[in-house]
């Protein structure tokens, strides 16, 4: 894990999967895009959510999820606010 | 691929043949358990079918280059629409610009006072208590206060994706261009190497080779130099955005992804306007996905970062991408939630001035405006001059 700053995003490798990541068979470049919105902004929680609402779903279960759209998690930059993680397809 | 996790929403975006949909029912089981967002399918969480209600879902895509090898669900429009209206209520399906080109697919639920709850399986729908869940108590109707107007959240989308890429532009997203990059930036370690390899370093000590072979071979290293050398770390330059991280990786033997977190610039009250008001605290993102093989070339790019913010213009960012990437033709897309009531950015890419120059040495081909409930979406389609 790197971070340039106090509070600045955080980056974290996942070195076995992004040491032998071969992409010769890659050849669809379109992607499908899924957005599931559960409120309308983080500030407007449902009561009943945890007060960080997904952000409190640790990793490995995202990965379990990850597992049945074929994909797995080769990085993440942590911030505050989001989440962004970089995948293997 | 990417993924981004908000507290408030998840956007999952993938490509290849990957089965993006069989993943949403885990995703909206994990909102319930997990993040204890309600859910109505069922009576009980501790039911394996419980799901959390969205409060509203955007799926799309562009059409794909070989339709016919993707799988499950994906395997047509059609089949997305099926299983998309099979967990939601209300959806709405459309396609965007030339059914005989490039197009786009959108399919859009809108928020209402009942939430959209996702169905049960129809196997279960028979035993378990009516999928249709009674109305929602209001109490959590009261903490949805701005379900309707958004008014305090900005959201705007934009994505470019771009097809048949300048073959000579496209090497530098190739392992073998990004490792020669990378050895030509680091010529002082070079020299060092030459002294290790034959044993008399200066401490006498065997330099570990595989630092260079790290630098110059591994995936994140070399996304990092190709980030820089390409020019997307310009995109939102560090100079005013200096919290932005950005996480590339070169794919081997060609291939190149990135996610960059962009929190908000948070600027000394004085200085706050409204915009700037509705986005301080929250975080925007860009990601970018490169299939550089000729014959079957694309890179998209999409981000969240309102247009305007920090002095650059929706059509600035346009230009600068499309100028990295130097596609045969792109469509673009921009999303921009209605909050104020106004179309914020009504003419982004200059579609409307009917210039055919809307963007430098691309001509506009087509333009379309959709105006949903709460949301106005501009789509452009444009080929090289």
């Amino acid at each position: 894990s790197t971070s340039t700053s106090e509070g600045a995003p955080l980056l974290t490798i996942n070195h076995d999967v992004a040491a032998d990541l071969d992409s010769s068979n890659a050849f669809e470049g379109p992607e499908k895009l899924l957005e599931v919105w559960f409120a309308p902004s983080p500030s407007a929680l449902p009561a009943g959510a945890n007060e960080n609402g997904l952000l409190c779903v640790p990793s490995k279960t995202w990965e379990e999820m990850l597992q049945l759209v074929h994909c797995q998690v080769l990085s993440v930059v942590s911030s505050e606010h989001m989440d962004a993680y970089l995948l293997s397809e | 691929s990417s993924m981004f996790v908000f507290p408030h929403k998840l956007i999952l975006k993938t490509c290849g043949t990957t089965t993006l949909l069989l993943g949403l029912r885990r995703l909206l089981r994990i909102a319930a358990v997990d993040a204890g967002f309600p859910f109505h399918n069922v009576p009980e969480l501790k039911d394996e079918n419980a799901m959390a209600s969205p409060y509203r879902v955007f799926y799309s895509r562009k059409n794909f280059l070989f339709p016919d090898k993707q799988r499950g669900p994906h395997r047509s429009w059609n089949d997305e629409v099926k299983f998309l209206d099979n967990l939601f209520d209300g959806g709405s399906a459309y396609l965007v610009g030339k059914m005989n080109g490039d197009h786009w697919y959108l399919y859009i639920t809108t928020p209402d006072t009942e939430i959209t709850p996702p169905r049960t399986p129809n196997s279960e729908k028979e035993s378990s208590s009516p999928t249709r869940p009674a109305k929602i108590p209001t109490g959590l109707m009261s903490s949805f206060p701005q379900i309707h107007t958004g008014e305090d959240y900005q959201d705007e989308t934009l994505e470019i994706l771009m097809t048949d890429l300048d073959v000579e532009n496209a090497k530098q997203f190739y392992l073998s261009h990004a490792s020669a990059v990378a050895r030509e930036k680091i010529p002082a370690l070079d020299e060092t190497v030459d002294v290790f390899n034959n044993g008399t370093g200066p401490d006498g000590l065997q330099a570990p080779m595989t630092d260079i072979e790290q630098l110059t071979t591994e995936g994140h290293a070399l996304g990092t130099v190709v980030s820089d050398a390409c020019g997307l770390s310009e995109v939102y330059p560090s100079s005013k955005y200096p919290d932005a991280r950005i996480d590339a990786y070169l794919f081997s033997p060609c291939g190149f992804s990135a996610n960059a977190v962009i929190p908000a610039p948070v600027h000394a009250d004085a200085e706050v306007n409204d915009d700037v008001k509705k986005t301080a605290g929250v975080a925007h993102y860009f990601t970018v996905h490169v299939t550089p093989e000729p014959n079957c070339s694309f890179a998209s790019f999409e981000t969240n970062v309102p247009g305007g913010q920090n002095g650059r213009e929706t059509s600035e960012i346009v230009e600068h991408v499309v100028g990295i990437f130097k596609p045969g033709r792109f469509i673009i897309t921009l999303f921009e939630a209605k909050g104020t009531g106004e179309f914020r950015n009504p003419d982004p890419f200059g579609l409307r001035k009917n210039r055919t120059e809307a963007i430098a040495g691309y001509k506009r081909v087509d333009r379309i405006v959709h105006q949903f409930e709460d949301y106005d979406l501009v789509f452009g389609f444009f080929e090289r001059e």
